[in-house]
């Protein structure tokens, strides 16, 4: 996954994202395609959830998934997760789940729980920060004020390091991919230097949720395993995803 | 760049989505949460039923290619669905209500719906 928080001059902010998934669960030979990747475009939706007949967040969904990975609370937040890779992994938490200890969370149910429940980009940074999970995980929030953007590295139990903007110091956008940020990516897998790139090229005076779609379409942040791209907005609460394909030649991470 | 990873010079007006990197725009649902927990979901299960299926198929096979006894599916239909009752709410009972809709065995949803937490191994 690639994942984007950007603040423009005038203080807008835009978060956009790559969800990549379903490496190494099966390749189509002949479609030079991820099996479990291709066949999740179709369950792409875009879920807006209403209370009292009014919307209270959106969300783009896999139908069938009662989490979340990627959202919006119109006018308060946005937020999408990016996946951690690490050996106190998810398995872990399942077993401690199955063996009678309850007290972490499942991730999208949090992410849900979040959009449903926070009310301020600071709420919401609280609750994804000191939540116990049951896998590690990268959550990318945005606010909706200056210098509100941040990427929490989680383990399981806490948060490691919490990444913010802060434009003193030139820092417009923050960006994860699926790696600790002060630690270089793999290096068959650095998704992350290109996409910086194509930011930096881009500027912050010219930064739009259009132009953070070219960042995302670009070779290999656009990779055989990526299944939608989203965009979104805080202010007004705009929200609108796409389903990718990843042209040949390609990277199939 | 013809050679692995395949770098490009960064892309500059992709948008409006077109051409071979866009495939298609992704429809709306509603999601009632004043609606009982075991409805909410129902029109959208009922539409991309199929769909659902077939991930569902792909990620079984999947399975009975790692452990090709069957034991593994076999497990997951039978242990999961007792975890769906320690879910927190109103999520195991949305659950079991897009199993029924959808047709599909339980276990088999819940694992679907606890992939990221099984997938970080």
């Amino acid at each position: 996954c690639t994942s984007v928080v950007a603040e423009d001059d005038e203080g807008n902010l835009f978060h956009a994202r790559n969800l990549d998934f379903g490496i190494f669960m099966g390749w189509d030979v002949k479609n030079k395609s991820w099996i479990i990747s291709e066949k999740l475009k179709p369950l792409v939706i875009n879920l807006n959830f209403k209370r009292n007949n009014q919307t209270l967040f959106k969300s783009t969904n896999f139908a069938g998934y009662v989490g979340l990975l990627t959202g919006v609370k119109p006018n308060l937040f946005t937020l999408t997760m990016n996946e951690r890779f690490n050996l106190d992994g998810g398995f872990v938490g399942i077993l401690e789940w199955i063996f009678g200890k309850r007290d972490g969370m499942w991730m999208g149910f949090l992410m849900r729980s979040v959009l449903e429940n926070a009310n301020s980009y600071k709420e919401a940074q609280t609750l994804l920060v000191q939540t116990k999970l049951l896998a590690p995980a990268y959550f990318i929030l945005g606010g909706n004020q200056t210098g509100q953007g941040c990427i929490i590295t989680r383990s399981r139990l806490h948060s490691i390091d919490v990444l913010e903007l802060d434009l003193k110091l030139g820092r417009w956008y923050v960006l994860e991919t699926n790696y600790d940020h002060w630690n270089e990516p793999l290096f068959l897998d650095d998704r992350r230097t290109s996409a910086m790139k194509c930011m930096n090229q881009t500027t912050q005076t010219n930064i739009t949720p259009k132009t953070m779609y070219d960042v995302l379409s670009t070779k290999p942040v656009l990779n055989k395993l990526t299944v939608y791209t989203t965009l979104m907005q805080v202010s007004g609460g705009k929200l609108e995803s796409f389903i990718r394909d990843c042209p040949n030649p390609c990277m199939p991470w | 760049q013809f050679i692995p990873p395949y770098t490009e010079e960064c892309r500059t007006e992709m948008y409006p989505p077109a051409g071979p990197t866009f495939r298609s725009a992704v429809s709306w649902y509603t999601v009632d949460l004043d609606s009982p927990p075991s409805d909410r979901w129902t029109a959208l299960i009922t539409d991309k039923k199929n769909d659902l299926l077939v991930v569902i198929k792909a990620i079984r096979d999947f399975a009975n290619a790692l452990v090709p006894s069957g034991r593994l599916v076999e497990l997951v239909d039978i242990s999961l669905p007792l975890m769906v009752e320690t879910l927190p709410k109103p999520y195991g009972e949305e659950i079991k209500a897009i199993a029924a809709v959808a047709g599909l065995p339980l276990g088999e949803v819940v694992l679907y719906n606890i992939f990221y937490e099984v997938f970080t191994v």
